[in-house]
């Protein structure tokens, strides 16, 4: 279960606080995922106390750059989040770009980062990134194998829907022993992006959750 | 601040575990006092021993709350709780509690019974409406919450409300986790500062689709 308390002394009405909130945990929160289990309880809550300066104009500048700060804020807890993931030993950004819509993107990335395949092969710093073909190919978003591109960091491993003729697999293996791992995907189809965080799946996982309710 | 070993040895893991090298090595950070916030924190004993388990935050008259939740099907009687209060507005305040250990889910009525319990009794300590006390539980699913130990709790938690202890408050509100979350930013409007402090536990489970 993630449960995220949030306090502010803004002088802010209830209904633009709750926009801002549904704005801002879209693109963190809800942008995370350890184990791919969704939580019974789960909630972000937000206060705002009025004891400090009204953010005046919600399109002005006050309010964007506290829109921005707030957004900042969540973003830093859910990736404190990930980062305490059971077992983790590894943080993974998931980036993927032209898909064909945001929506795509999105299921590409999750699907990725979701993977108890590509989960494990990162918590044994194996490369494996035909675990990363596989994944978007079932997520069920528009691809083009001849198309596909995948990243690791700075490396690109596939091009066009072939491996990359720079591609080393020793270069790809000495990226995945770093404990702040980037997979990207570039499906060449569009102008959809997303953007996930996630983390490995290790023994530890099964070690704290075999037996949490006994 | 929470070190790290220390954090480690309340885990609920049975097995001895290592400590995961992505925690952060210099502990909760130096979270910044948010003007008209107030937290206490005790221990009650609803699944853990000898650690703290219930968390009581209370906001000023005049503060506002937005919120978003779960979209599970099967969400915990305190979710359906505050989501049908989220929308209304006092002057009064409000209060925060949360339990850990016991996820008061799949309760059914007596889950509900348990949460307007707290609610109560919470509204009676600190003078609020009902409507303005928002609580949260976490832990096991499918047991009756023994809401009675989070009530005994409850004259300690509102006589040692104090401004700082957002950092107890995230350590009371962990389980699995191994170490207490929480960030801080500060706006500048117009030469006065604007702070936004934020705590968050979850470590297991993760995969929020709220709305």
């Amino acid at each position: 279960t993630m449960l995220v308390y949030i306090f502010t002394d803004a002088k802010i009405a209830r209904a633009p606080l709750q926009r801002m909130v549904a704005r801002a945990a879209d693109k963190t929160f809800n942008c995370i995922t350890v184990d791919s289990d969704t939580s019974t309880s789960d909630m972000v809550l937000v206060a705002a106390t009025g004891q400090g300066p009204a953010l005046g104009d919600l399109r002005g500048s006050h309010a964007r750059a506290f829109e921005r700060a707030l957004h900042g804020v969540m973003l830093d807890l859910a990736h404190q989040v990930v980062r305490d993931g059971e077992g983790a030993t590894k943080f993974v950004e998931v980036s993927v770009t032209g898909a064909k819509t945001n929506d795509d993107a999105r299921k590409v990335a999750l699907a990725i980062a979701n993977s108890p395949l590509i989960k494990t092969a990162i918590a044994g710093e194996d490369p494996n990134w035909g675990r990363v073909v596989m994944a978007v190919g079932k997520s069920g978003a528009a691809a083009d194998r001849d198309r596909l591109g995948i990243s690791f960091g700075d490396i690109q491993v596939a091009v066009n829907g072939l491996v990359s003729p720079d591609y080393a697999e020793e270069d790809g293996a000495a990226y995945m022993r770093g404990q702040e791992l980037k997979i990207g995907v570039q499906l060449g189809l569009g102008r959809g992006v997303a953007q996930v965080w996630t983390c490995d799946l290790t023994h530890g996982y099964i070690a704290i959750n075999a037996d949490y309710r006994s | 601040m929470a070190k790290v070993s220390e954090a480690a040895s309340i885990a609920p893991a049975k097995t001895p575990m290592p400590i995961s090298p992505l925690a952060p090595v210099d502990g909760f950070p130096d979270l910044s006092i948010v003007p008209g916030v107030e937290f206490a924190t005790a221990s009650a004993g609803i699944k853990y021993k000898g650690r703290t388990d219930v968390m009581l935050a209370r906001v000023a008259p005049g503060s506002v709350l937005a919120g978003v939740f779960t979209r599970s099907a099967t969400r915990a009687a305190s979710v359906l709780d505050c989501q049908a209060k989220i929308t209304g507005t006092g002057a009064e305040g409000a209060a925060i509690l949360v339990n850990s250990g016991n996820a008061n889910a799949f309760t059914g009525a007596v889950g509900a019974a348990s949460v307007d319990a707290i609610c109560a009794a919470v509204a009676e300590r600190l003078s609020l409406p009902p409507t303005r006390v928002f609580t949260a539980s976490t832990g096991v699913i499918g047991q009756p919450l023994p809401h009675d130990r989070v009530i005994a709790a409850l004259d300690d938690l509102s006589e040692g409300l104090h401004p700082d202890g957002i950092a107890d408050a995230a350590r009371a509100i962990m389980t699995t986790d191994t170490y207490a979350k929480g960030t801080s930013a500060v706006v500048d409007v117009d030469g006065t500062p604007v702070t936004i402090a934020g705590i968050a536990k979850g470590s297991g489970m993760i995969a929020p689709d709220m709305a």
